[in-house]
């Protein structure tokens, strides 16, 4: 097998054919045209550098790719949840600096792209743990990492407990929010997810510090912020160009009044 | 006829060969498509090119309607051209790509790779 090709390559591939890519009317050429002049979409090379991929999503593709060279179906996959597709939504919440300890954090997630042509079949929250500097001096034991609603403080159903004692070393914690994402997806669901996350002692309602416990969010890397994973399963065949439509509508979007790139648009399409 | 006149072959001669599978290195780069695909750049794809004509090979699971126009086209070929030399069966690619959401986005596509080729 070949392994995946993540890092860009050196430079563009010519005459590896004897035909180019470019030959042809049906050649999605006339996409990259747009798709290069659409307001919004211009500089997308910097746009898409912002953009740093978690190390669990590129561990989804090297696996399921991997699994495709040799036949099998990644859908075989348990951790696949039979999904074909898998999204990762990166927490926009914010600690505030003025609570200290710190006894609650507030994840927030804008899912408003999910498409209701898919059919969702789970959904995991993943939160990176680094142990502060002082993790020797830390409390160690069985604690409860519980997810409770933004809204009404109520639990979600969402826990796991872990052993500190063991977890000196950074970890993801994966909670399964498969039941409350479900039940707040409904036709007119809000484009945000919002849940807060508490941890207590086993035993205990006493709510701990969760700096001390490694979660604080102040001056982490895109990667390392934590991520809600969607798996969902495409009800039909799905092309290439939907992707592509779907981009170029939210550049339009992102325009908003410039009537002249509207006229450039335009007279674009009026070429093509 | 008009192929072959265009790549400088003699007329009359049968110079292209039964319908298979070639190469197509798709390279999402240069299709300017890597500014939304994180991987992978490139991939082989494949093509379906060549004649289907009379008679057709078994391998190529021909129809029972593109062996009624290949024979049909044998016969008279003004009155039918020749059935289609076309991908009978493709395979999916997995792409890990950027949504308009900046959102990062795994997605197994179906039909992006032509395992198998035939007269339809």
């Amino acid at each position: 097998t070949r392994s995946a090709a993540i890092v860009p390559s050196s430079g563009p591939k010519r005459n590896r054919g004897s035909r180019s890519p470019h030959d042809g009317q049906r050649s999605p050429k006339f996409l990259k045209d747009v798709f290069a002049s659409s307001p919004g979409l211009s500089g997308r090379d910097d746009f898409k550098n912002s953009v740093v991929p978690h190390d669990y999503m590129l561990s989804i593709y090297r696996t399921y790719s991997a699994a495709e060279k040799l036949g099998l179906n990644a859908s075989f996959f348990r951790s696949s949840k039979s999904a074909n597709t898998i999204t990762s939504f990166v927490d926009r919440g914010k600690d505030e600096l003025s609570h200290s300890p710190l006894r609650k954090q507030k994840y927030v997630f804008d899912v408003s792209t999910l498409s209701d042509k898919e059919e969702l079949v789970g959904a995991e929250l993943r939160i990176l743990r680094k142990p502060p500097e002082d993790a020797m001096s830390s409390p160690s034991g069985l604690y409860n990492i519980e997810l409770v609603s933004c809204a009404s403080d109520r639990s979600l159903g969402s826990s796991v407990s872990v052993g500190l004692r063991d977890a000196r070393n950074p970890a993801w914690e994966v909670l399964d929010v498969w039941d409350m994402f479900k039940s707040r997806l409904s036709p007119t669901h809000s484009s945000q997810l919002c849940v807060e996350l508490k941890v207590t002692v086993s035993q205990s309602d006493a709510e701990k510090d969760l700096r001390s416990l490694g979660f604080d969010r102040g001056g982490r890397a895109q990667r390392e912020k934590a991520i809600l994973v969607v798996y969902a399963r495409s009800r039909k065949r799905e092309n290439l160009f939907n992707e592509m439509r779907g981009k170029i509508k939210s550049a339009r979007g992102s325009r908003g009044s410039e009537q002249d790139t509207g006229m450039q648009f335009k007279a674009r399409r009026r070429r093509r | 006829t008009a192929l072959s006149s265009r790549h400088g072959k003699r007329h009359g001669k049968k110079s292209k060969s039964r319908c298979s599978r070639k190469a197509l290195h798709v390279n999402f780069k240069e299709l300017g498509w890597d500014d939304w695909i994180i991987a992978p750049l490139d991939y082989e794809a494949y093509h379906c090119e060549g004649m289907c004509d009379f008679p057709l090979r078994s391998h190529l699971e021909p129809t029972n309607h593109a062996i009624i126009q290949t024979l049909m086209n044998s016969m008279d070929p003004n009155s039918t051209p020749p059935s289609c030399c076309v991908p009978t069966k493709l395979s999916p690619i997995s792409i890990l790509y950027i949504d308009s959401g900046n959102n990062v986005v795994y997605k197994q596509y179906e039909d992006m790779v032509v395992e198998q080729c035939g007269c339809r």
